[in-house]
């Protein structure tokens, strides 16, 4: 199945990707929250996408439990879905903000940005 | 719709064309049409925004802290941040009522009660703008010491020495208030944080009108009000959503109930 997959994909078949992070624009203007968010105004979240299927890479950090599932949605895809393709590594960012009792407040937020993608 | 937001230069810019897909009833022209239509809602916006005005001091953290995570340094490694992820500005509430009459003593009058109780406190401070005094020549050149002290004791909490001959220029004095907060209980259980501040003649207990050393406060502008700045550190982490119960609290308690109807709506909407 593998095989087939990628000699499809030299033809241009059109195929799902693999587990990769993927552009994720976030607007808080546009989410209205900027009538408590001063800034950033809009930042990169980035988000993940894409197969985890058989063979997976290493540079994708699978779990044990990750690779035994692949391996098993390779022997019968109806029995076992694929790994799920999620953030393995996050990042803060600082939001400058207006708190309930109108006080300014900065704050580091955790796990804001996927800085890398894998399959669990 | 006006923003309320500080558009940081240095913010990426990246993949402006990708959008968060919204479709239907959540798509944000829906959510304009709402408060477009809704002029009590809209008035309550600007109204909250409008009392808001970040002080100098807090934007600056927030773009030097936000510049160095770029550059995938730690905000909290700062030692000004004194190993803090939660820095609060909290504005001065306190008048000086008597405008003639030599002030002696200045009450600095703080809300502190957002201040979470699972949150730890590493620091304190107390910044207040001192103008360069109108009348020099009521004001002999020399040292005069500040001296800071909680309202309801005798008790040091921090002093600086001014030299009024070097120090015409206006600026911005910064006083330790963390020894308020230590040995006592979490300020979130007492409201208000009330901090008075005396001003003396070289190193004598000889009190001297502040006015004479530019702490008048009247006529002073959002930005030139006194601020205290707490830090703390999450003990745990903390998501957004912790954020906007707390607005959505405070909000339902200060609009009234005939209004609350369609804004509760189109808040819901929007979450």
């Amino acid at each position: 199945t593998a095989l087939s997959n990628r000699h499809g994909k030299r033809h241009g078949k059109k195929s799902k990707s693999r587990c990769s992070k993927k552009a994720l624009h976030v607007n808080f203007k546009e989410l209205g929250w900027d009538d408590w968010i001063i800034a950033p105004l809009d930042y990169e979240a980035y988000h993940c996408e894409g197969l985890c299927d058989f063979p997976l890479r290493s540079h994708l950090e699978p779990t044990n439990h990750a690779i035994i599932q692949t391996l098993m949605n390779s022997m019968d895809p109806n029995s076992t879905p694929p790994s799920c393709c999620v953030p393995t590594k996050l990042s803060p960012i600082s939001i400058l903000y207006i708190d309930s009792g109108n006080n300014v407040v900065y704050k580091q937020y955790e796990d804001m940005v996927v800085e890398q993608c894998g399959c669990r | 719709f006006q923003s309320a937001a500080l558009i940081s230069s240095s913010a990426p810019r990246r993949n402006r064309g990708t959008r968060i897909p919204y479709d239907g009833p959540r798509s944000p022209k829906f959510l304009k049409e709402i408060f477009a239509s809704s002029p009590s809602l809209s008035r309550h916006r600007d109204e909250f925004k409008d009392a808001v005005v970040p002080h100098d001091y807090m934007i600056s953290i927030y773009r030097t802290y936000s510049a160095a995570e770029k550059l995938g340094i730690n905000a909290s490694f700062f030692r000004s941040s004194k190993s803090a992820n939660t820095i609060t500005s909290f504005v001065d509430r306190g008048k000086d009522d008597l405008l003639h009459s030599p002030l002696r003593r200045q009450k600095y009058l703080f809300d502190v009660s957002t201040l979470s109780d699972k949150e730890e406190l590493v620091g304190a401070e107390l910044r207040i703008f001192r103008k360069a005094p109108g009348d020099f020549q009521a004001s002999q050149p020399g040292l005069y010491g500040i001296h800071l002290l909680p309202c309801r004791s005798e008790r040091l909490l921090d002093s600086r020495t001014i030299d009024l001959q070097e120090s015409r220029k206006p600026g911005w004095e910064v006083l330790d208030v963390w020894g308020m907060f230590k040995n006592r209980h979490h300020p979130s259980q007492e409201n208000q944080l009330c901090v008075q501040l005396r001003g003396t003649i070289g190193k004598s207990e000889t009190e001297i009108d502040l006015k004479q050393l530019g702490f008048d406060r009247n006529g002073r502008s959002q930005q030139e009000k006194a601020i205290l700045v707490v830090y703390t550190r999450s003990r745990k982490r903390e998501n957004l959503f912790n954020e906007m119960k707390e607005k959505i609290k405070s909000r339902g308690s200060r609009w009234s109930e005939e209004e609350s109807g369609l804004q509760f709506k189109a808040r819901r909407r929007r979450r």
